[in-house]
């Protein structure tokens, strides 16, 4: 067999490997192929790690990141923290086909998209309210917060600034490993 | 998230990443799948890369340009990931995350981190000769 073309997924996600490889078959490009791929994963929010309704932060609310890149060009278009959109490879996409920049983030991302004709929807599911309500539930544990008062391994915020309590010590990247928690 | 890596028959490389981030984040909090060289990095000179796994640690690392860099330098998919994995293992014995790789001939590999509850890395490929996507996994460093 003939090696190429070639399509690879992290994780078990075959639906999309599934969809970029009939990009591929219907003559689409390299880069059609990975839109294509992963815009499937954000449709089936694949193991609640990708698309709407998963990963909620401290507010409750799902923010989507993305990037695609093209190999030839070493065009890129990137978006993060996107707010109230689904289709996030989409609008990477848009990024590198309709501005000279390459990486979008935030609220005005989001407008961007909206501007460039991408639905706003809401990305909240019962599945991330209830998600976030069981986190409250837990006192906010696991959360990101260090050197802050009240306690962060205790209880919720809001926080305030506190000295840091490990002065002297040598930092270390070291932390606990949340296999729940992951990009 | 899911990363990916496109080659297309004539060796064209495209790569991307989505994701929708770790949950319980402190908002405005972004990992590493958007950043270029993290997230994922593409050059059909050579081949391509994306990664997976705690973006927060390994965003430092831009572990899918040097995976990709190590492809430059001659390293097979499979090395390529594993090094860009043992690079970041140096400052953070145990951290959760994978790496796929692919060059622009078709081969590919994987590579991965073990940290507890994860110690193999399973990951999905299409190619010719196939009539629906494979699964295949590597056993974490």
């Amino acid at each position: 067999q003939p090696p190429l073309p070639l399509v690879v997924t992290t994780w078990p996600f075959h639906s999309a490997t599934q969809a970029a490889w009939k990009a591929l078959a219907a003559r689409g490009s390299a880069l059609d192929a990975v839109e294509t791929g992963c815009a499937q994963c954000e449709t089936d929010q694949c193991d609640g790690s990708v698309g709407y309704g998963g990963s909620p932060d401290e507010s409750g609310e799902t923010t989507l990141d993305a990037m695609i890149m093209n190999g030839n060009t070493m065009e890129v278009g990137a978006v993060a923290s996107l707010r109230r959109i689904k289709n996030a490879i989409g609008v990477a996409r848009a990024v590198m086909e309709h501005t000279k920049h390459t990486f979008l983030v935030g609220e005005s991302a989001s407008l961007f998209a909206e501007s460039m004709g991408f639905v706003c929807e809401d990305l909240t599911t019962n599945r991330s309210l209830s998600i976030y309500s069981k986190w409250l539930d837990q006192q906010c544990q696991p959360n990101f917060r260090k050197n802050v008062t009240p306690d962060p391994t205790k209880s919720c915020g809001p926080y305030k600034p506190v000295k840091s309590l490990s002065e002297g010590k040598k930092p270390t990247l070291q932390k606990q490993v949340d296999l729940h928690s992951h990009d | 998230t899911i990363g990916m890596i496109v080659v297309d028959g004539n060796g064209n490389v495209a790569t991307g990443t989505s994701t929708n981030g770790a949950s319980h984040k402190i908002p405005g909090r972004v990992g590493d799948s958007p950043m270029i060289g993290a997230g994922s990095y593409a050059d059909s000179s050579v081949g391509g890369a994306a990664a997976t796994g705690d973006g927060d640690t390994m965003m430092r690392f831009l572990p899918s340009y040097q995976a990709v860099e190590n492809m430059r330098m001659g390293a097979d998919p499979t090395m390529a990931c594993q090094k860009a994995i043992a690079r970041i293992q140096k400052h953070v014995p145990i951290f959760f995350g994978a790496i796929i790789c692919a060059n622009k001939t078709g081969s590919y590999g994987a590579a991965c981190s073990k940290a507890p509850g994860f110690t193999q890395f399973h990951y999905s490929i299409y190619k010719p000769g196939l009539s629906q996507p494979l699964e295949e996994m590597v056993d974490c460093l």
